[in-house]
């Protein structure tokens, strides 16, 4: 029920490639080819360029991209730009559909349909008729890749350009694009920039995190995990932190390291961007066809991904550091949201899309007290009993928000009980699913709003 | 759905703990 009449969108970024190579030195030319294999081509970023232009804060202009130097790890993938393309299709059905525009008097509708003479169905024009839409990324290729390949799917253009293709498109193709109306990615500066805190604040981010990893109850938990660490680092010569270069060492937080002494994104990378790639794990390896190796490292796959979603989990449940990295976005679209309903009846609603990265979209929903992350469970299961972690009773502490996740608010104008008189609610979704919240002041009680 | 003086408060609360 109800009109949507604002919507602000954070979404994950789509499937990339893995964040650096983890295997052998030797076989670093070879795992490298295969991931170039995986990445779109330039004439894609060119195409999308085009319609939606990154337009980077001046602070920018020296260093450029935070990833762009390091191809082909950490891209958008062609896989990634699909999702995104899949994901931002659904958001322009659902818009189109039910949108502010869809239920209005006909004099109002005339107004903002202005150019395209009422037409019913809206198209790729029709919805910037009807949505202000904005975006803004972190300055990372391929935050701002997935943010350009989202609003393509939003705007259901049928791309001629298909990702890897290196074709120049033919006169008629682009006949068809134009003219368009072009969207800008926004950049802000690094220190403005509410969708990375670690990026933003890094000294106060190194501080809050250095606080949590050296209680003692975070070092006793993870100590538990540095056998399965050890492991990794056998298989993985990447991880070994103890054995690179002192500049070469992945930085940490606080003077002294975690038990369990790897980097957990990495090696929950090997094991996420393989899997989605059909790559076995022990390709490129010194283990390479050997399926015992490839069998062990199979099982170490769930353990990892669970470690890594437990030491975030600690992060957010501290009230301090949550605070410094789900505040700031957050507050920016409450301004937002509260003063959305004030526009005037012909002008465009706010479409606002934020293209961030995991840890964000995690600490977002444990910011606003998402009931599946907060909320206690009855009972503890098998997984967790088995691997020593019966303590940890409180919600689905396991999830990780996949590639392309979308944590949408929107702005809803209903009738206030048949009273005729409007007011408008919030509407949260998590990947399309309505999400409840914990009261923040009842939050030990599991009292939802 | 939560109603905006709702949403405010969950802000406002998020502000104050950091």
């Amino acid at each position: 029920g109800g009109i949507v009449e604002g919507v602000w969108l954070f979404h994950r970024h789509g499937d990339r490639t893995t964040n650096r190579p983890l295997c052998a030195d030797h076989m670093i030319e070879l795992e490298s080819e295969f991931w170039r294999s995986k990445i779109p081509s330039e004439e894609t970023y060119d195409h999308f360029n085009e319609r939606f232009p990154p337009n980077l804060h001046e602070s920018h202009a020296r260093h450029g991209y935070l990833d762009a130097k390091r191809e082909p790890y950490g891209r958008l993938t062609c896989k990634g730009i699909e999702q995104m393309r899949t994901t931002g299709r659904r958001f322009g059905l659902r818009y189109e559909q039910y949108g502010h525009h869809a239920r209005r008097k006909k004099d109002q509708t005339v107004l903002l349909r202005g150019k395209n003479n009422g037409r019913v169905i809206a198209g790729d024009g029709d919805f910037l008729d009807y949505w202000d839409v904005q975006a803004c990324s972190t300055n990372y290729l391929r935050t701002i890749a997935s943010a350009q390949s989202f609003l393509d799917g939003v705007f259901g253009s049928t791309s001629v350009l298909r990702p890897g293709m290196t074709t120049t498109p033919k006169q008629n193709d682009l006949l068809s694009y134009a003219p368009v109306q072009q969207v800008p990615i926004n950049v802000r500066d690094r220190s403005n920039d509410t969708l990375n805190a670690f990026d933003r604040e890094p000294a106060l981010m190194r501080n809050l995190v250095s606080d949590v990893m050296s209680s003692p109850n975070f070092c006793e938990r993870d100590a538990r995990a540095a056998p399965l660490a050890a492991r990794l680092a056998n298989f993985l010569p990447g991880l070994n932190i103890h054995k690179k270069k002192k500049e070469q060492q992945p930085k940490l937080f606080g003077e002294k390291p975690p038990p369990s002494n790897i980097n957990w994104i990495h090696a929950t990378d090997h094991f996420v961007c393989r899997a989605s790639h059909g790559l076995p794990y022990t390709a490129y390896s010194a283990f390479e066809n050997d399926e015992s190796v490839e069998s062990t490292m199979a099982a170490m796959a769930s353990p990892t991904l669970a470690h890594l979603a437990w030491r975030f989990r600690q992060w957010y449940l501290n009230e301090e550091l949550l605070s410094a990295v789900a505040a700031p976005p957050l507050r920016e679209i409450e301004g937002q949201i509260c003063s959305a309903p004030f526009l005037g009846v012909e002008e465009r609603r706010p479409f606002v899309v934020y293209s961030c990265h995991d840890v964000t979209l995690l600490s977002l929903l444990y910011g606003i007290g998402a009931d599946f992350l907060i909320k206690k469970k009855k009972r503890v299961n098998g997984f967790d009993a088995m691997n020593g972690i019966e303590e940890e009773e409180w919600g689905s502490w396991r999830w990780w928000p996949a590639y392309a996740s979308t944590l949408a608010f929107e702005l809803v104008r209903v009738d206030e009980r048949g009273t005729g008189l409007d007011s408008h609610v919030i509407r949260i979704f998590l990947n399309g699913k309505p999400l409840k919240v914990v009261d923040p002041e009842m939050r030990k009680e599991g009292i939802m709003i | 759905a939560l109603r905006l003086s709702d949403f405010s408060r969950i802000v406002n609360h998020l502000e104050q703990v950091g």
